[in-house]
């Protein structure tokens, strides 16, 4: 059991880091066991560097930096323990476009053998999105799911988003 | 794909049959402040088999239970179902279609159904820990809950590994 | 001084229901003492009802209404007890376009007496401030000021934001 | 208008000198993440007189000092400057204009000043009494911090009414 919390370990530190140079296009992470002899109980430190910064406490990043970061483990949880669903709502919330892009590429990837549902107020993302559902409240208090059919141009689209909206 | 919709009925703010059709790839969802998209992933959470309210942002399960409006009364059971492709048969049940119901009655009366026959929660879950979703602690991840991913004590963290062990 | 708590909360409970009613459009909110016999020790509930919903407490509310709900706490406060200058950090990250819309009318209005200096990730906030400062990491890791102008035209606008993102 | 201008020199990711002019009305601060936006924010509670390096997204107070990157050495001193409009004489100083700076040496050393002479911390935050933000502890709302407004305890709730009256 020791030896299975060390594999997980190790095999998370590595997607972690892959995953964090992807979403931020380099840097560096690391995982610290805070007592490394006594792997069953110890606790683990989290550390990430955004390139051209320093490596530092995850404490100290931007609230989108940490956002970001936080997607990484999840993703990197994801690649060490598959789930062939993923629901995600809202996580995108504190980032700017670029770095939601980035983070729709990598959804992009990772659809291919997973389904994702994912809420969001962020046009991208949902521009990202094979298919679009909107949810309406016209009767106070009554949500109803409606299908938006997904065009070819991003101005029909963002129509359709406001009628939701 | 696993999912091949979620359907609702009476759970929080759904009073109407709502059939959310899943497909491959990235399905988004999108709509207003308060509309009732979170109340859609809570629904998923539910019929999976999360016994805790407070997980649902609720206080009581009853919560769940669509509560009226100020022109609509209340309902008295809560139904959610989801349905499964199973043509590869990785869930251990001898239909290429699977479908989990979770019902709960404002008496306080539940009821799971696995295609239609009543079942206890036990074999219920037992479903889903094969389908891999059960054990995957984060194929849901709830709104504002992707920074207490990165946020928690050491302790806790090791708990994150741990269930990926 | 138990005096004065009962003035305070009075005081606030009015421009809280009043600031409510503005950013939702109508409904009504509740503050109630736990323990109205102990003022001194009471510990404090809210509720809340948007317009056309059921009054709830307000942990039962979408993760937008509650932060429109925080904020109409907060311009209560500011209210009942104002200051020269508010510096608000990405109070919009929740809020759809329509209630950022109702935010910034209510910034607008407050403006009059108070310095605002509002930090956003959101296009309608930044194009209802009358300055507009970008800052940029050009060089890794070190942070510059830009004072964009603020166009006539949203287009420009949204060109100099992407500039500068 | 209050605050006429923030100026920041080796604050955070601030090395070089960075005046932030305020006007009357909404002044609105946009970036990609982790740009240095929500420095500006710490810089202002900081020289505002917060001994709580927590609350500055700090472990000790020694890391708002600029610490360096990949090309660029770090520094010794961190200084901001808070400079007010006193037409109306309403702070207790007799000049139009008043000049609020605070340093932090890596030696650990405080100075605070006030028109560039040294004065004692408690004669720093006299002033910032007398202008009502010391008094509203809600004039610096920071990031991800709305939400919790709402999410607190009965108890620490009350504390937020105690403030006001
Ligand atoms: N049992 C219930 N009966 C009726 N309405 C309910 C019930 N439970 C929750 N609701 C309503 O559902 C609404 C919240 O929906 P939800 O959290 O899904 O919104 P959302 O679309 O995710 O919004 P946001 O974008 O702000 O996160 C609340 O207004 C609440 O009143
Ligand atoms: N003492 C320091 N020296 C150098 N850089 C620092 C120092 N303290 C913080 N930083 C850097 O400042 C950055 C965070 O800046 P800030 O929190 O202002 O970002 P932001 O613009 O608010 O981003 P977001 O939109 O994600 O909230 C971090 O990358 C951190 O490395
Ligand atoms: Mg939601
Ligand atoms: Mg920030």
């Amino acid at each position: 059991s020791s030896t299975l919390f060390r594999q997980a370990f190790d095999d998370i530190r590595t997607e972690f880091q892959a995953m964090f140079r992807r979403l931020f296009g380099g840097g560096r992470t690391e995982l610290k066991l805070t007592d490394p002899d006594a792997l069953l109980e110890s606790g683990i430190e989290f550390y990430a560097q955004p390139p051209g910064k320093k490596l530092e406490n995850i404490t100290l990043l931007s609230g989108g930096e940490r956002a970001l970061t936080a997607v990484s483990l999840l993703f990197a949880l994801y690649r060490v323990r598959p789930s062939p669903f993923c629901i995600l709502d809202e996580i995108d919330a504190a980032l700017d476009d670029e770095n939601v892009g980035r983070l729709v590429e990598l959804l992009t990837e990772f659809s291919a053998d997973t389904q994702f549902l994912v809420v969001t107020h962020n046009k991208r993302t949902a521009a990202g999105a094979s298919h679009l559902f909107g949810i309406t409240m016209e009767e106070q208090g009554v949500s109803r799911l409606v299908t938006l059919r997904l065009p070819a141009s991003e101005r029909a689209e963002e129509r359709e988003l406001a009628e939701v909206h | 794909a696993l999912i091949k919709r979620v359907e609702l009925l009476g759970f929080k703010s759904f009073p109407e049959r709502t059939v959310v059709d899943f497909s491959a790839g990235i399905s988004a969802v999108v709509g207003p402040n308060g509309c009732g998209k979170s109340n859609v992933v809570d629904a998923v959470r539910w019929v999976l088999g999360e016994q805790n309210p407070r997980a649902l942002r609720a206080e009581r399960m009853e919560d769940v239970i669509f509560g009226g409006t100020e022109s609509r009364s209340r309902v008295s059971v809560a139904e959610v179902t989801l349905v499964m492709d199973n043509h590869d048969r990785s869930l251990p049940v001898d239909v290429s279609e699977v479908e989990v119901r979770r019902r709960l009655y404002r008496s306080g009366e539940s009821e799971y159904l696995v295609n239609r026959q009543v079942v206890r929660l036990r074999d219920m879950r037992e479903i889903f820990l094969d389908t891999g979703v059960g054990k995957n602690a984060y194929s849901v991840m709830e709104q504002g809950r992707i920074d207490l991913l990165l946020a928690a004590k050491p302790e806790e963290r090791r708990q994150v590994f741990e269930e990926a062990a």
